[in-house]
């Protein structure tokens, strides 16, 4: 039997992605540390690499997941990201087991798929796994798009069911 | 212009497509 066209076509995303991993090894310099692994560019070569690799939970403390726009470093200095800021979620411990996971899962679908309205003000994001707190930010272009970042904001509780306030850091702030 | 845009739901459903 013909077998049908949708599943001989890899589903191509709008933009390509690179995932990095940072790895606190107190032995290498901050930048050595961050490590692009891998990039993809359709639906299906992100969830093979999504099965492949550990979830955040499961990473030591310390250690970073970022997946990015391919060509934009997630760090402060990148030209992409010098003007902008990023959306913060605060996770405690207890929520770990129960959240982390999903809501990064969620985020990075929201990304790779372009579910916010201003998707092209989008970079990338990152989950810090953290002792105390882990953290996942999103991270925006340019903060003088105010109604751009409100809604990616707005997106961002919506889809993760978040009531409570999220906050918003400009980069050159945290700098 | 034109944006390629994939619901989560139909994202998830690719999850274990070979």
């Amino acid at each position: 039997a013909e077998v049908p066209p949708e599943f001989l076509i890899k589903h191509p995303l709008q933009n390509t992605w690179s995932l990095w991993f940072y790895d606190n090894d107190r032995n290498k310099t901050w930048e050595q540390n961050l490590i692009e692994l891998t990039s993809f560019d359709t639906v299906e070569d992100f969830w093979r690499l999504y099965h492949h690799i550990k979830l955040p939970s499961e990473l030591r403390q310390g250690h970073d997941y970022a997946v990015f726009k391919h060509g934009i470093r997630p760090m402060w200095e990148d030209d992409a990201n010098k003007m902008g800021g990023r959306w913060l979620i605060n996770l405690e411990k207890k929520q770990r087991n129960s959240d982390l996971d999903r809501f990064w899962l969620d985020v990075v679908l929201l990304l790779i798929g372009e579910n916010f309205e201003y998707s092209e003000e989008i970079c990338g994001a990152v989950v810090n796994v953290r002792p105390k707190l882990d953290k996942i930010g999103v991270w925006t272009a340019d903060t003088s798009k105010q109604q751009a970042n409100l809604e990616i904001g707005r997106k961002l509780k919506e889809q993760l069911g978040i009531h409570g306030k999220i906050g918003f850091q400009l980069h050159r702030d945290t700098m | 212009g034109t944006r390629i845009v994939y619901e989560r739901s139909f994202m998830m459903s690719l999850r274990h497509s070979p």
